[in-house]
């Protein structure tokens, strides 16, 4: 995880938040 | 329509349009970012992505994966350092962080990681080649020169395409069999058209 570039965070955090959310929509 | 210029707010916005107003069902779509490296060689890096999912086929969740009890908990693990290294804290109780992650989630993931140099790999190609390249068919995939098209053929994926813009290249995967669309190309060209 601390590969991650600082840039890729953004994307990275809303993924994860997405995914939150599709999950508890399952 | 006046050409926007390029941000990473308006890239996320564009592409989501372009998966949830497509006719086809993508899992995903990835901009990578043309960008020069410390000897001046055109590199392409990760610019954002909208992950979209697989198709629910009334099954109440998404496919699920493929991949070994092992591997699973190696995928969990990792998103859940991810998961604290983005919320700060040290150890996740989230539920949602323990889920399987399904094959195509991690493909998605993994591709944060990776760059392509010019004409390198399905993006690197279509950059280099300013033409298309789209890959429809496990066979196809699992038959390409391309590492990512073979990656992708092994995470579920049946389609992949690349379309060159000015900045990057476009890329879409489906877990679902879809032929060449001119409709998306154009599409493409339009909302990845940058003035800068």
């Amino acid at each position: 995880p601390s590969a991650v570039p600082q840039a890729r965070k953004a994307s990275l955090a809303r993924f994860l938040e997405k995914r939150k959310e599709r999950m508890m929509n399952a | 329509p006046p050409v926007a210029a390029f941000n990473q707010e308006t890239l996320q916005q564009r592409l989501q349009a372009l998966i949830e107003g497509a006719r086809e069902s993508w899992t995903y779509a990835i901009f990578w970012q043309s960008s020069y490296d410390y000897s001046g060689a055109t590199v392409l890096g990760w610019g954002d992505g909208y992950y979209k999912g697989e198709e629910d086929k009334g099954r109440g969740k998404s496919k699920s994966s493929a991949s070994s009890v092992a591997e699973q908990e190696h995928r969990k693990k990792v998103l859940r350092e991810l998961n604290s290294l983005i919320s700060g804290s040290a150890s996740s109780t989230d539920d949602a962080v323990d889920e399987e992650v399904t094959d195509t989630e991690w493909f998605f993931l993994v591709s944060m990681t990776q760059s392509f140099v010019n004409g390198g790999g399905l993006p690197g190609q279509a950059f280099f080649n300013s033409s298309s390249v789209w890959v429809a068919g496990t066979d196809s995939l699992a038959n390409s020169t391309c590492e990512r098209a073979r990656q992708g053929q092994i995470f579920g994926l049946q389609t992949i395409v690349c379309i060159p813009s000015e900045n990057g290249v476009v890329e879409l995967g489906s877990t679902e069999l879809i032929f060449q669309s001119s409709d998306l190309m154009n599409k493409v060209r339009v909302l990845f058209n940058f003035s800068n």
